[in-house]
């Protein structure tokens, strides 16, 4: 028996947003710890990652390990049917092929249950290794989400420069070429409007903006992304899911033929 | 000209 319940179902509703158009189906795993997800884009260039921690879920029951198949994008059709305010709860009986979500608005006068059929997805998680990345960029996601906008307009790949004068974003195409610079500015009055940079070695890397710009639909999910960079390995871009977890997207670089 | 790599060949099956 699985019951999640979420007050903020919000958050259920973007992060669907986020992921539905980089990946169409995925296995979500329920266990005691959590309520989890690991999934590769079609071309297998880009990884997503979610994590919701049973802790912040207000009522978390999953009897045993438990692998759900969805279609992400049949997912997100019934969460939008859900308000920004309800209560989300998902519930699947153990050996059922389906799953229900229920929503409750908040003054509880409208309850609405979807049932969606689950899917056998057969797909391998890879082991991702904790890493010690060259550098870490710490920036506003609505400033992200804005470099990578503009720059898809001019190329359609950027290259993502770590420096100590700060960090460097930039493209080139038919048109001409755009640099752009975000320099390491603590002083701000609001943490969240901050960009902090920890480099222990310059760090250059070319990736493809389609992916970038796909991964930038998880804004909402929180004001801040980090950006983590090594030389020899995918950039993770992560928006953190307050007090629950977070949605980590690793995209793989474009190297040198 | 840049080859686009994929994650499987950074991230292994587990």
């Amino acid at each position: 028996m699985l019951e999640l319940r979420l007050v903020q179902g919000s958050l259920l509703k973007k992060v669907l947003e986020a992921i539905k158009d980089l990946v169409n189906d995925a296995n979500f795993d329920c266990s005691a710890t959590g309520f989890s997800l690991q999934a590769m884009d079609s071309s297998h260039v880009a990884l997503v990652a979610l994590l919701l921690r049973s802790e912040g879920f207000e009522h978390y029951r999953c009897d045993r390990n438990l692998s759900m198949g969805m279609n992400l994008g049949n997912m997100a059709k019934m969460l939008k049917c859900a308000g920004n305010d309800d209560i989300i709860t998902l519930k699947a009986d153990d050996g059922s092929d389906t799953v229900t979500f229920m929503f409750e608005s908040p003054t509880q006068d409208k309850i609405s249950d979807f049932e969606m059929k689950l899917m056998d997805i057969d797909s391998e998680h890879l082991g991702i290794p904790e890493a010690e990345y060259h550098a870490i960029v710490r920036m506003p996601s609505s400033e992200f989400g804005r470099i990578c906008k503009d720059l898809s307009s001019i190329g359609d790949t950027v290259v993502i420069s770590v420096t100590k004068e700060g960090v460097k974003f930039s493209t080139r195409g038919d048109i001409g070429t755009a640099n752009i610079v975000c320099r390491q500015n603590n002083t701000v009055d609001k943490p969240e409007e901050a960009t902090i940079i920890e480099m222990t070695e310059p760090v250059s890397l070319t990736f493809a903006l389609r992916y970038m710009n796909s991964f930038t639909k998880a804004t909402p999910l929180s004001s801040i992304v980090t950006l983590s960079l090594s030389s020899d390995l995918p950039v993770v871009v992560e928006y953190k899911i307050a007090e629950m977890g977070y949605i980590r997207f690793y995209l793989a670089p474009k190297i040198e033929e | 000209q840049r080859k686009q790599a994929t994650i499987s060949s950074f991230f292994g099956a587990k």
